[in-house]
Parts: structure tokens; sequence; C-alpha cells
């Protein structure tokens, strides 16, 4: 079932995501 | 109290994503982020459908907030 797939490979993408924007921290006002 | 900065950094980031200020983030306020950040058009494209809950192509607010709170708080359990 692809979307039992992709409920497994979300959480690590969205970890990706989320820690590129935290270490992107562009610090625009 | 971590809540709150949970939501502060949620608020912060769907500012990142929608840059117009529409009040949603589309599929290709999603890609744009491409220049931006280390991951392919691919992974994009999966970050949007794992957050869009309902799958109507639009990211509201709370469905940002919703998939930044699980990971966040996987990221701060010790």
């Amino acid at each position: 079932d692809p979307n039992m797939k992709a409920g497994a490979t979300s959480e690590g993408v969205l970890a990706n995501f989320f820690n590129s924007l935290l270490s992107k921290k562009t610090g625009s006002p | 109290q971590t809540e709150l900065a949970m939501l502060r950094k949620a608020q912060e980031f769907f500012r990142t994503c929608d840059t117009e200020g529409k009040g949603f983030i589309a599929r290709r306020d999603m890609q744009r982020l491409h220049k931006e950040l280390p991951l392919s058009l691919e992974e994009l494209e999966d970050v949007f459908d794992a957050l869009d809950a309902d799958g109507n192509g639009f990211l509201s607010p709370e469905e940002f907030t919703t998939g930044f709170s699980r990971f966040f708080f996987s990221q701060n359990k010790s």
C-alpha cells in the first residue's frame, strides 16, 4: 500500500525539511 | 512554555514558506524553497503531501503547525 509507505517515510522527510529550516535561520525581521 | 516556543517557530516557518502572505501554502510555494534548502523537488513534494492532511492541495497554518509539532515533540523527547 503506497499510503502506508508514505506514512512511514513522512516522519523522516518532515524531520529533514524542518531541520533544514532550523539551520537556515535567515534572521530577517 | 515549550508549546509556545513550538507555535512561534511554526509561525515563523509558515511565513518562510508563504512568502506572499496569502495565509496558506501552495505546492509551488514549497517548490520555491528548493533554491533555499538542501532538498530535492521530490523531497519537497513529499513534505507537502505529508503536511497536507486533507489533501486539498493547500497547507493551512493549522496543518503546518500540526506537522511541525509532530516533528518538534519527537525531537524534544528526552
